[in-house]
């Protein structure tokens, strides 16, 4: 079963200026976070059960925290796997997902099954790559995207121009 | 042309060949041209002076001299360009990075910046941030909102409510800065969207600054108790900053629909596929 009276709280206690401004003492601030951490999973369950409900399927829904720092164990494993984009806005939007990945070509399709263009691209000063695909996701509502490798190819470096030495 | 450019049908942005610094940015659809200058800065923290005893630190932001120390007049850059990205790489130092880059049919340039862990070895307190210069006559005034809801004009050394006795020319002049900070010549508008609260200003005409990540060494008496120190070798934070160059008249409807964009942005949910029916039918 999913909460999300955990996280709830955890934001209701976070209104303090101390939460909001930093102005606590670092044991104060960690214990934020903790809250905050703990609150987030009871409403991933949630989350899921409601995808699955409106999607129709039940997955095993995996939410990818440190999407910022280039980490997703699952899309840089898989050799297939599905992207459920959700949209809180009052209307449609077009947004780039970019996604940690193995040094694969992936084939992207649309929910109507529609290969959409996709870029694997090399991050420089790092042996990462991260998928692009432009997904289109309705307005208060979601879309998946279906993500899988193709055999066989290698992404092309994009990397085309570089300054390393200092300038004079 | 050794001049790096990255460009999508509605932007284009120059950097300079030899820093690799950003030093103009162009609105295409408008015509709009603004040479604008970009780097971090450190203010170098105050553990309290002659003047007064008030250090920097969690509550008090209180640099010891008005002029910011370069993090690096250069970087070292990647210029990545493929169908779906142009991006350039930008690093300038052990504990400061910038991705500055442009999708296609995105009508801002994005700076995703990473800073830290900042070093205090030096045992000097820092206070990082991002300032734009540029040539725009602003006449000491700038715009900040108030919870991503109505925007204030701000007077350098000046309060509309009290006449102000400026003692503190920076930090005196730093406002919270919720979503967006914006400045203008009354004809051309640079706005910079923040995916998080900031503290902000505009210290000289045509500048704008956001501060992005601190580490001080010294409390500042005011009831936390210890310093704006994170143990360890400290945090290293990772944020965007969205830039918008537009006509004042027309600047509302870019940074409005954009900041919307930014605070309820899409979220990303995997699976492996595959999963059994939910209704049993």
């Amino acid at each position: 079963y999913g909460d999300s009276v955990p996280l709830n709280e955890a934001m209701a206690v976070l209104q303090h200026h101390d939460a909001v401004s930093g102005t606590s003492r670092q044991h104060v601030a960690n214990d934020y976070a903790r809250q905050l951490a703990a609150g987030w999973a009871p409403c991933e369950v949630l989350l899921s059960n409601a995808l699955a409900q409106l999607s129709g399927f039940k997955e095993d829904f995996t939410f990818c925290r440190e999407l910022n720092i280039s980490v997703c164990p699952l899309s840089q494993t898989a050799k297939s796997f599905q992207v459920t984009i959700y949209n809180p806005l009052g209307r449609k939007v077009d947004w780039m997902v970019r996604l940690p990945v193995s040094k694969h070509v992936f084939l992207v399709r649309d929910p109507n099954g529609t290969t959409v263009p996709s870029d694997v691209v090399t991050l420089p000063s790092s042996d990462s790559q991260e998928l692009l695909f432009s997904a289109s996701v309705p307005a208060l509502g979601f879309s998946i995207y279906s993500v899988t490798q193709v055999p066989g190819q290698r992404p092309q470096a994009h990397n085309l121009h570089s300054i390393f030495q200092k300038p004079s | 042309s050794r001049v790096l450019v990255i460009q999508n049908e509605h932007i284009r942005a120059k950097f300079d060949p030899d820093t690799g610094l950003l030093v103009e940015m162009e609105n295409l659809d408008q015509n709009l041209v603004l040479p604008i200058h970009q780097a971090f800065y450190w203010y170098n923290a105050s553990m309290g002076d002659n003047q007064s005893s008030q250090a920097s630190g969690a509550y008090i932001f209180r640099p010891s001299r008005q002029k910011p120390l370069l993090v690096s007049g250069w970087a070292q850059t990647h210029l990545v360009k493929t169908a779906l990205v142009q991006e350039v790489h930008q690093n300038f130092s052990a504990w400061c990075s910038q991705v500055v880059r442009l999708y296609p049919g995105q009508r801002h340039l994005e700076l995703e910046w990473t800073v830290g862990p900042i070093p205090v070895g030096d045992d000097w307190g820092k206070e990082v941030i991002s300032r734009f210069d540029t040539a725009l006559e602003t006449k000491g005034l700038f715009y900040t909102d108030s919870n991503g809801r109505e925007i204030l004009e701000r007077r350098r050394d000046y309060r509309p409510t009290w006449n102000l006795n400026q003692t503190e020319p920076v930090a005196g002049n730093y406002y919270p800065v919720n979503s967006r900070i914006y400045i203008t010549d009354g004809h051309k508008q640079l706005t910079v969207l923040t995916d998080r609260s900031q503290g902000g200003s505009s210290l000289s005409d045509g500048s704008l600054e956001l501060m992005v990540h601190r580490r001080l060494l010294k409390d500042d008496a005011r009831g936390v108790g210890e310093p704006l120190l994170e143990a360890g070798s400290g945090l290293w934070v990772r944020g965007r900053h969205l830039v918008l160059l537009d006509k004042a008249q027309s600047a509302a409807a870019g940074h409005r629909l954009q900041a919307e964009k930014e605070v309820l942005a899409p979220q990303v949910v995997l699976a492996w596929g595959g999963g059994a029916p939910y209704h049993p039918e």
